[in-house]
This record gives structure tokens, sequence and C-alpha cells, in this order.
């Protein structure tokens, strides 16, 4: 979805800080 | 038994795994898993078994003094002592919300609290606009003011629905109802299937899983 269609929250999940699965790579 | 080692490293923070795991939503094996995670993070740094903010950052980012709001927001809220460190309790206590088994209640409730940035008990439109603003900043997206504007106030709006010009938990539980990807990144797959990401440790473990 781009990005104007998007809701804030929606937008805001997406940040790369809040991915935690990263925290599990070797 | 398959006990290897006769005593565990006792650690800053370090908790019992069996306490932890009667809290959480995972298992023994699980927490025992976890403690190998959590030592590699905290001693990226400073090998001091405690996981400091820069740690936090290094590992979500690979770079130590990456700057963040919502990386930081999830510091905060995983550091319950406010004491500037994430202890393993804290940690496993933390990530036990991100695990598939965790309820949806606390799924919502952590998320409202990461987006509450004043910790005020609601979320404001100012603190709505402000981390959309930080978002863009990450992605190096642009958009110009009039279309973030419209875009905040737009959800704002729709989330809002007493229009006391602030959103409560109640409002929040409601959007989220509504628009489910909104969690998503609070539930990690990745939480059950641990041991296997970790299976040295658990051939090593002292304390056999109940369930």
């Amino acid at each position: 979805a781009s990005p104007v269609t998007m809701n804030a929250f929606e937008l805001i999940s997406k940040s790369r800080g809040l991915d935690l699965a990263t925290l599990f790579e070797k | 038994m398959g006990c290897y080692h006769s005593k565990k490293p006792k650690t800053q923070g370090y908790e019992d795994p069996t306490v932890l795991a009667a809290e959480t939503p995972f298992t023994v094996s699980e927490v025992e898993a976890l403690y190998e995670l959590f030592k590699k993070l905290s001693s990226s740094i400073i090998n001091d078994g405690l996981i400091h903010r820069e740690e936090f950052q290094l590992a979500l980012f690979r770079n130590r003094n990456m700057k963040n709001l919502f990386a930081d927001r999830i510091f905060d809220l995983f550091d319950v002592k406010r004491n500037g460190v994430i202890e393993f309790g804290e940690f496993v206590r933390s990530l036990g919300i991100f695990h598939p088994n965790a309820s949806i209640k606390d799924k919502i409730t952590f998320a409202f609290r990461l987006y509450d940035l004043r910790q005020t008990g609601f979320i404001e439109q100012e603190e709505l606009k402000e981390m959309v603003l930080a978002l863009l900043h990450e992605s190096e997206l642009t958009l110009s003011d009039d279309v973030i504007e419209t875009i905040v106030e737009k959800t704002f709006n729709e989330a809002d629905t007493n229009g006391d010009g602030k959103i409560d938990q109640e409002e929040w539980r409601e959007f989220v109802m509504k628009y489910p990807s909104l969690i998503k990144n609070m539930t990690l797959p990745y939480l059950k299937d641990i041991t296997m990401a970790f299976p040295s440790f658990v051939a090593s473990t002292e304390v056999e899983d109940s369930d």
C-alpha cells in the first residue's frame, strides 16, 4: 500500500526499530 | 538428566528459569535458550550481563550509535526498573509479550504504552505526528507537510471515537481490532523455535521442562 493511503499507525508500525526479529539474527 | 554442567554462571540480574517460565509463555528450555541469546547481546560492548542501550541498538541495527525513536521506546519498556539497562528477567518477561501464544490483550497494551511517548495514559495527536516524522526520517521517505498532516489528522479522528482529542486504551483496542496488522510486529514467530536456534544450550540444561 502507498504510504499516503495507510493510516498513521500502519506507517509507523513499519519502523525497523520495532522489528525485534533482528535480535535473533546470527 | 543430561547435566553436563554442575553450575550455571550467575550473572547480575540472572533469575531462576523455572520462575520465569512460570510467569511467561516460555518453557524452561526456552528460557535457558533465551539466556544464550541474552549473554550474546549483553556482552557485545560491555561484558557485564546487562543489555545497555547501545548494545540493543547494535543488535537491532548493526550500529551502536543508531538513534531510533521506536527502538528507544522498546528499550525503555523492557527496562522495567528504569535503571538504564535490561536485566535477564526483564528481557524474558518483555519478550514473552512477543510470543505467539501471548495474549492479544497484552500485545495491544504493550503497543499502546510504546506509542504513549510521554506516558500520559493517552496517545495524543502531537505524539502521533512525532512518530510519523520519525518514521519518515528513518525511511528517507518524503511526504509534504500537508500530506503528513492529513494522514495524522485522519487517523487520529478515526481512532479518537469519543472526540476528546486523545486516544485512550479502549479506543486503541478498538482501532487495533479494526486494523489487526498494527500489532503484527508484536508477535515474533521465531520465539516458538528459540530452542532450535540455540541447541547447544538445551543439551546442557539443568532443569527438565514439566510440559
